[in-house]
């Protein structure tokens, strides 16, 4: 249980990261 | 976009697993030519996410006596780990070229570093599971060899008490995995199996009882009863088997996965 719960702290970390740099993208083009 | 196994692997990696997908096409479509945010904060939560996964991986691994487990767990750990100094490096990168396209090719790469590294991860750990689960059915499978040995009443009682508990838990496990499953087959396969097993058991003690009370009572019939048990064990056996082969399964291993 604890592995799932930190495997998904990453994965949504990272989707906040993904998030971050895609809207900037979308956003200056 | 990869296929996930179970409901769980599906949860947690899918969402990033389209938004990887979405940083590429960005970068291919040639969108990448503006400047980048400081990303720095969110690569450092990304950071402490994984130092925190890797710490709880190697306790789960030093715990573990699965030996698989030891060694499928740590290279997924370490290709995580990577992956977050990719990012770790494109941030800093892009602190001092907010348009650097080698900080950018890093971004992806690291993004699709922790997604594989969390997805290796999970699968090591899911197999682990699996690995109990087919402990249990073996467990079991064990106590069904030692029917023949049932000779008294007194054994019998104490041969039920304590295959009780371990055929309960068994199927307990079996049924979870299979809401777990994505692939409906193999989900169809194990609640078959998991049926027949429970309509086998009260038919198993039945055919034991009648056996040892033959037996015990000197009756005649025992040959008979003894057919009926070694039919019902040998049902229960091969059912359970069945259950190991298909817990094994993963969705590759069928052409109907769709």
């Amino acid at each position: 249980e604890q592995i799932l719960s930190a495997a998904r702290s990453i994965i949504e970390a990272t989707s906040a990261l993904i998030k971050a740099a895609t809207f900037a993208q979308k956003e200056l083009v | 976009m990869p296929t996930f196994h179970t409901k769980t692997i599906e949860t947690i990696l899918e969402p990033v697993a389209q938004q990887v997908s979405k940083l590429v096409i960005l970068h291919e479509e040639g969108e990448d030519g503006n400047a980048m945010p400081d990303l720095t904060r969110p690569v450092n939560v990304v950071k402490k996410a994984v130092d925190n996964l890797v710490k709880v991986g190697y306790e789960t691994v030093s715990c573990s006596e699965d030996n698989l487990l030891k060694h499928d767990m740590p290279p997924a750990l370490s290709r995580v780990e990577e992956a977050s100094m990719l990012l770790v490096n494109a941030a800093s990168m892009l602190l001092d070229d907010s348009r650097s396209a080698p900080a950018r090719k890093k971004l992806i790469d690291g993004s699709r570093g922790i997604l594989h590294g969390t997805s290796a991860l999970l699968l090591a750990f899911d197999e682990s599971e699996v690995r109990k689960i087919i402990r249990k059915c073996k467990t079991v499978l064990e106590y069904l060899e030692i029917t023949e040995v049932i000779s008294t009443l007194e054994d019998l009682v104490k041969y039920i008490e304590t295959l009780s508990p371990n055929l309960t838990s068994m199927i307990k496990s079996v049924e979870s995995r299979e809401r777990e499953l994505m692939h409906q087959a193999h989900r169809e396969m194990l609640l078959r199996s998991v049926d027949d097993i429970r309509n086998y058991t009260n038919l198993f003690v039945n055919t034991l009882k009648i056996f040892v009370t033959a037996k015990v009572e000197g009756q005649f019939g025992i040959e008979n009863a003894q057919h009926n048990r070694d039919y019902v064990v040998k049902k229960m056996t091969s059912e359970i088997n069945e259950i190991i082969r298909v817990l094994r399964l993963t969705s590759h291993d069928d052409d109907d996965w769709d």
